[in-house]
């Protein structure tokens, strides 16, 4: 474990939490895409299968409880509680382009063909594109509330952080886990142009609105 | 990448 890892987690979990305050709060999920947490709670289902086969530490079966916890409650707020409150029709992202190709890719580049290593590989490949649907949503909409972009702040920069905990890792105890390193690169790509209007406006006060 | 199984990050 390495200080980049924790705050990674630590920023991780942080934005889940800030997702649920403001949907909770608000009794509002309106600009949130519903599908992409239903990606989320589907990345923790398949790569925390291991849960009780594979015990690695108190912190990582406590984190990971933590995270299905989040994830499942933020899906039913979504399509449970707060129902009336989705704008289903800026939800648009067809998912299917992307857990087909992510299915097939799983299959062929993974590092052992068992179920469970393939799930954790769909896993991997799956989370550095589970953003996307909520990115597409506001780039729809043309804007975002500004609790929102906090969440996709942190979200953003818990991948960054680990991409950190790599070349620390790499470094430290020539560890290499190249499915994981990839994937991450990619998903933190994603977020770069986020990253940019989040910086330039968010921080300065002004609401995210794209051009 | 390591052993398969032996995944120990979230």
């Amino acid at each position: 474990m390495n200080v980049f890892r924790i705050l990674g987690d630590v920023s991780h979990l942080l934005a889940m939490i800030l997702l649920l305050l403001k949907i909770w709060r608000s009794k509002c999920c309106t600009g949130i895409s519903g599908k992409s947490q239903i990606l989320f709670a589907l990345v923790f289902t398949t790569r925390y299968l291991d849960l009780f086969t594979n015990f690695v530490s108190l912190y990582n079966t406590v984190m990971k409880v933590i995270f299905l916890l989040c994830a499942y409650l933020t899906v039913y707020m979504i399509y449970g509680k707060f129902r009336k409150t989705f704008d289903s029709e800026n939800d648009t992202f067809r998912l299917e382009f992307l857990l087909v190709p992510i299915t097939g890719l799983s299959f062929l580049e993974n590092y052992s063909f068992t179920p469970l290593e393939i799930l954790w590989t769909f896993s991997i490949y799956l989370e550095s594109v589970a953003i996307l649907p909520q990115l597409f949503m506001i780039s729809k909409t043309g804007e975002a509330e500004t609790i929102t972009t906090h969440y996709l702040f942190f979200l953003g920069l818990y991948r960054a952080l680990y991409l950190a905990n790599w070349i620390w890792r790499y470094h430290t105890e020539n560890f290499y886990d190249q499915i994981a390193v990839v994937s991450g690169v990619v998903q933190t790509i994603f977020y770069c142009d986020f990253f940019y209007l989040y910086v330039t406006k968010v921080l300065k006060g002004k609401k995210l609105s794209l051009p | 990448g390591p052993e398969p199984g032996r995944h120990d990050e979230l």
